[in-house]
């Protein structure tokens, strides 16, 4: 089709994926479950460090423009909670924190992202 | 999101996702895309999560989420999460566990906890449909032996609706986008008829990565939205993730 969908006849030959639909493949990594919680995710987020605190960034644009108190309450309120989640999410979201040098309200806003979109 | 678990005629399961996700969340006008869709693309990756130095489970996810969207437990079960819009939706499980009422589950954790600590697809079932949550979803489930897949429908407090592979009736695969199955989907956002008529295309002899990829690439399955598509089978043991992008024209959804 020309116009919105763009509904296209079933594509074929696309598998090993490549051409402009194909952006590249997905990096692997480790992570020990033997480790402390809070150690765990550190090699990940030191390498993606960056492109966190990017899309972090962002969203805070993005929620400081319809809701200006909310990253307030997020960096100063929601970390009071970290402690009511469930072993070893709080510990393993601090050590997410620390690691990509983000407040923790942040990093617990992002890990309930998919809660507060599913309206 | 695109999710689908098919069965071959030899009995074999493949399960795959297209993950679509940052729709409204700013769209750049200069590059034709939605902004929180490309700054997701980076941080996409695949996770190897080992206990003991064996793999307990492998998740394509990202960095920063520490729960689980789509994973594998080799040998055991596969598992993708799509979102189900809901307006007795998670912002109100959110509010009231910051309130202190706190019986329902984190979507992530709980979709962790299973590819953690199941053991089997029955038990991974009954984790997923009976689990208190705090926002709606969708789960779709499969096994390591043929027959062995479901989309369970959920709200946040219980099971809505339960749907099994039923090769008997024909049925060789179970395919679910954002609405519930039995109900039309949204006229704008019908991703579920050209993924369906595509898997008919292919046929169940020929269901394959290959096939399933080809499917998973067809616009409007593919689209603005989509970051990644992630294959899975236990029977090949094969877990593979690929990085995607819809160049215009594309829907933005």
């Amino acid at each position: 089709q020309d116009v919105p969908p763009y509904t296209e006849d079933c594509r074929s030959g696309t598998y090993p994926p490549s051409g402009p639909t194909f952006k590249g493949k997905v990096q692997w990594y480790t992570v020990n479950l033997d480790q402390p919680p809070y150690e765990r995710w550190q090699k990940l987020i030191s390498d993606k460090k960056a492109p966190l605190n990017e899309l972090i960034q962002h969203i805070k644009n993005l929620a400081k423009a319809i809701f200006p108190n909310l990253i307030d309450i997020v960096d100063n309120k929601l970390p009071f909670l970290i402690g009511k989640l469930p072993s070893p999410f709080g510990e393993e979201m601090k050590g997410v924190a620390d690691a990509a040098g983000l407040p923790l309200g942040e990093i617990m806003l992002f890990n309930i992202f998919y809660e507060v979109f599913s309206v | 999101c695109t999710s689908v678990v098919a069965q071959d005629t030899s009995g074999k399961l493949f399960h795959a996702r297209n993950l679509d996700f940052g729709l409204f969340l700013g769209w750049d006008v200069k590059n034709n895309s939605w902004i929180v869709s490309e700054l997701l693309k980076p941080l996409v990756v695949n996770v190897n999560f080992q206990r003991n130095n064996k793999t307990a489970f492998m998740s394509t996810s990202f960095a920063g989420y520490i729960g689980m969207l789509t994973g594998m437990k080799p040998g055991v079960l596969t598992l993708t999460m799509n979102e189900r819009f809901s307006l007795d939706g998670g912002y109100i499980g959110i509010l009231e566990w910051i309130l202190g009422k706190r019986h329902g589950v984190w979507m992530g954790f709980l979709t962790r906890s299973v590819l953690e600590n199941a053991t089997s697809y029955d038990e991974a079932k009954d984790l997923l449909s009976k689990t208190e949550m705090l926002a709606p979803a969708y789960f779709i489930l499969g096994g390591n032996k043929p027959g062995q897949a479901c989309v369970i429908t959920r709200s946040r407090t219980s099971s809505i609706n339960f749907w099994e592979l039923d090769t008997q009736k024909g049925e060789w695969y179970v395919l679910e986008t954002n609405y519930d199955h039995w109900k039309p989907p949204l006229v704008i956002d019908n991703r579920r008829d050209p993924a369906m008529k595509c898997m008919k295309t292919k046929g169940q002899k020929s269901i394959s990565f290959t096939t399933i990829y080809d499917v998973l690439s067809t616009k409007p399955v593919l689209n603005k939205l989509t970051t990644y598509t992630a294959m899975m089978s236990i029977s090949e043991n094969k877990f593979e993730a690929y990085l995607r992008d819809c160049p215009h024209p594309c829907m933005p959804w």
